[in-house]
């Protein structure tokens, strides 16, 4: 394991636990998409399903359920214990116009034609466009407060982070994985404008709202 | 193999 993808990991980590403690001590998730949470979940659930079939490592079986268990946590927070303080009217993003593409793509392009396979590609390429009703929800809304926006910086280092692991990879391993590398290159792309704004405004100290 | 590898990663 490089450098590059264990600062992704923990980036991830990072954002995950940033979103569960904001929304703990606020005692509200207004702000937050609760799709996009809930697509995350399906996300790690589909992708990890191979923790009941292989063993790989302490690390990798640790981390897999942290992030599986959080991300449940966030998804019961937003619709159970807070959800008075729930913005659905702003979280209006329709979200099987992405999982109904994504799905039909994991069935068309993937490494092999099984169960597992497909499941873990269908992840893939979910995650890569997971957060888009978040972004909705902000361009919605018009703003954004700041804590949700380290969440979103570091999302999308965790991303960055993976992209220089894998030409790490392809250089010091000869492996790549095409799957995803696209997808990962589409999902950091999707945070580049939020990029700009994070520093030109958010690290000034300034609060993240978008022009009328 | 490439499949090991690829699913080492989170």
């Amino acid at each position: 394991m490089n450098i590059f993808r264990l600062f992704g990991d923990l980036s991830h980590l990072a954002a995950i636990i940033i979103l569960l403690l904001k929304i703990w001590k606020s005692r509200s998730c207004a702000g937050i998409s609760g799709k996009s949470q809930i697509l995350f979940a399906i996300v790690f659930t589909t992708r990890y399903l191979d923790l009941l079939t292989s063993f790989i490592s302490l690390y990798n079986t640790s981390m897999k359920m942290i992030y599986i268990g959080c991300s449940y946590a966030t998804v019961y927070l937003i619709y159970a214990k807070f959800r008075a303080t729930y913005d659905g009217n702003h979280d209006s993003f329709r979200v099987e116009f992405l999982i109904v593409p994504v799905g039909g793509l994991a069935v068309l392009i993937n490494h092999d034609f099984s169960l597992l396979e497909i499941l873990w590609t269908f992840s893939i390429y979910l995650e890569s466009v997971a957060i888009l009703p978040q972004l909705f929800m902000i361009s919605k809304t018009g703003e954004a407060e700041t804590i949700t926006t380290h969440y979103l910086f570091c999302q999308g280092l965790y991303r960055a982070l993976y992209l220089i692991n894998w030409i790490w990879r392809f250089y010091f391993e000869g492996f790549f994985d095409m799957i995803a590398i696209v997808a990962g290159v589409v999902q950091t792309i999707l945070y580049c404008d939020f990029f700009y704004l994070y520093v030109t405004k958010v690290l000034k100290g300034k609060k993240l709202s978008l022009p009328a | 193999n490439n499949q090991q590898t690829r699913k080492d990663e989170l």
